[in-house]
């Protein structure tokens, strides 16, 4: 499978509804310094549950668009929804061409919410949805963010280990 | 638990050494690079560690320590593709890996990529253009100074013959 | 002590704001963005820490780790240009500081060490050709694989005329 | 005053004796990955008095040439010279246009050597030529090592100030 689309809320530089897309087999994502490109993974790892803490935040709430410092007076909602095409037979009971989406929101108060179908689950459901298409978070083997590649390279060899262990 | 963890071992470490020598060679050097794995405790080798080495093409045997900026970029992306292709995610987000590759480095990486993009959907951002000039789709972000946010433009690269590529 | 600390302090700060605002203006913000070093203890400055800040044009006060990469860089040669000012080694040497750097901030970059090179001797390693098309003189590093090792070759552009360096 | 050119001798990846330059005011080094370009700017750090730590060695020995694995065998001895020239006035009893050399080695025993015009000199007399030049091997702050910038901007408040401490 793979994406089809990602559509955003208010989630860091991203200010109002957006919808970025089509994703072909191989796209790339250009632009200027500062633009907002390291946001937009962010987004996409925010989705599928990647921690705050590895998407340059300390709170959720450092997710939600506030370029314009009115932070605290109008409490903004953030979401972003992943849209997914599952390959023909990859998913029992979802025909090829169907569509699934992940949705993951934070709300006035910082808490957030993910929601599959647009039905709100548990987060325990929405990881084994997840797994269904192969994506193992907790790993994180599918993400190198800007600057690790190169130390992934020099990881010690008990760091290697630990990330085997993650994985199988 | 032993079983599980040799099991990734075995398949990461018979994948290395394929996708190293394809990202290393060229028509100087056909055979490329060797990479490999190998393992400080044999009996439980979740309790040890695990030994990465890349050897670039007509260098000898070294610490991965000694390696050039690039020369460990290119041993790195190996051993991610060789970990991913274990339990392969549908897809692969990569933010400015090619950052520290000469030209001929990030013209083979990105051929890789367009070649097994059918395996797993890739998502790379890039602020070289021999980088994206192989992709099927191009997601162009800027700045919005007006309304003080961001926007994309999307376009697909199927449209345009090679000939307006260029 | 107190004297030397705050001598270089004063010094760094407000030179740190003109080399900001020149590295990152352009003809839509002429006036470039703002940075500001500030002292936790002013008392005994050197008992305490020093805060680095610096804002792009057009964008609020944020944390620097806030900041993008490039913006991050172009923040951190700022801040080197300026402590490099107090105490002026004759010489520079730069190894890739270009590598997350889009286009129009390596030519900003390049053409401030073009400008300041009378003062302070600048030799820069770079991957980019819009880094080096401004130099005065490039040296080609390659490795002879028959013997094994490095070699170098030494070009003095000046002996090009613009059109040729095209 | 500028660096003329730079002499080596079986230094990291540079067999032999070779001689790079001549130095404009802004000279741009380029070349392909792992062809040897830091090793160069390792070669200009070593002989100002950078220690090997620095330098991605852990010992002296570490940055003789010893791409063929004959380390032990021929145990290589290594040199590297930097021919600097003043300007007009910059140091007393010194013409303009005359040169200076710095040179450092290191020998068979992995011990190094300071001179100065080619006569060996202390550590001290060679450091303090270095501080009339204006060159302050301590506090490193001409040069900028690959990798490292992104790291300069975020350094700790405490690191700034030991910093500043360590120039003035
Ligand atoms: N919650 C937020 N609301 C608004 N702006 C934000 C928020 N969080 C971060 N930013 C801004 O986003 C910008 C960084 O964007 P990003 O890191 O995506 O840039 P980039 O396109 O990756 O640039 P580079 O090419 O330099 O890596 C910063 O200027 C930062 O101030
Ligand atoms: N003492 C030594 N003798 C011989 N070769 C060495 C020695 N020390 C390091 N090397 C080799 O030097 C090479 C690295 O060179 P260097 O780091 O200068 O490359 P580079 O041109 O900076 O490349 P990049 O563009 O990737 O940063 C490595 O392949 C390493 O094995
Ligand atoms: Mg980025
Ligand atoms: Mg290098």
């Amino acid at each position: 499978g793979r994406i089809v689309r990602v559509e955003l809320k208010d989630f860091k530089t991203y200010r109002g509804a957006q919808t970025v897309g089509p994703f072909k087999p191989f796209t790339a994502i250009m632009g200027p310094n500062g633009g907002g490109k390291s946001n937009l993974m962010d987004a996409i790892s925010f989705v599928v549950g990647v921690q705050t803490k590895h998407l340059r935040g300390e709170q959720l709430r450092d997710l939600v668009y506030n370029a314009d410092g009115m932070r605290e007076k109008t409490r903004r909602e953030a979401l972003v929804r992943l849209i997914y095409e599952p390959a023909a037979g990859e998913l029992e009971g979802v025909k090829a061409g169907e569509e699934i989406e992940f949705t993951r929101t934070i709300n006035a108060n910082g808490t957030c919410k993910y929601m599959l179908q647009g039905r709100t689950v548990s987060r325990d459901a929405y990881d084994k949805r997840l797994r269904d298409i192969g994506v193992l978070v907790r790993a994180r083997n599918f993400l190198v963010f800007q600057g690790d590649v190169e130390s992934i390279a020099s990881k010690s060899t008990r760091q290697l280990t630990q990330f085997f262990e993650d994985i199988s | 638990r032993y079983e599980k963890f040799m099991h990734m071992f075995e398949h990461v470490s018979s994948t290395i050494e394929k996708i190293y020598r394809e990202l290393t060679k060229s028509s100087r050097h056909p055979l490329g690079g060797n990479a490999y794995l190998s393992l400080d405790n044999t009996d439980e080798p979740y309790l040890g560690g695990i030994k990465y080495n890349a050897m670039p093409p007509t260098k000898r045997f070294r610490d991965m320590d000694q390696l050039s900026g690039g020369e460990k970029t290119v041993a790195a992306l190996a051993l991610l593709f060789a970990i991913h292709s274990y339990h392969p995610a549908p897809f692969f987000v990569m933010d400015e890996v090619d950052a520290a590759l000469d030209n001929v480095n990030v013209a083979k990486v990105s051929s890789y990529i367009q070649r097994n993009s059918n395996n797993f959907q890739c998502l790379v951002i890039s602020l070289k253009d021999n980088f994206y000039d192989q992709a099927d789709a191009l997601v162009g972000v800027y700045r919005e100074v007006r309304e003080n946010c961001s926007k994309t433009l999307t376009l697909d690269m199927s449209l345009y013959s090679d000939e307006t590529k260029r």
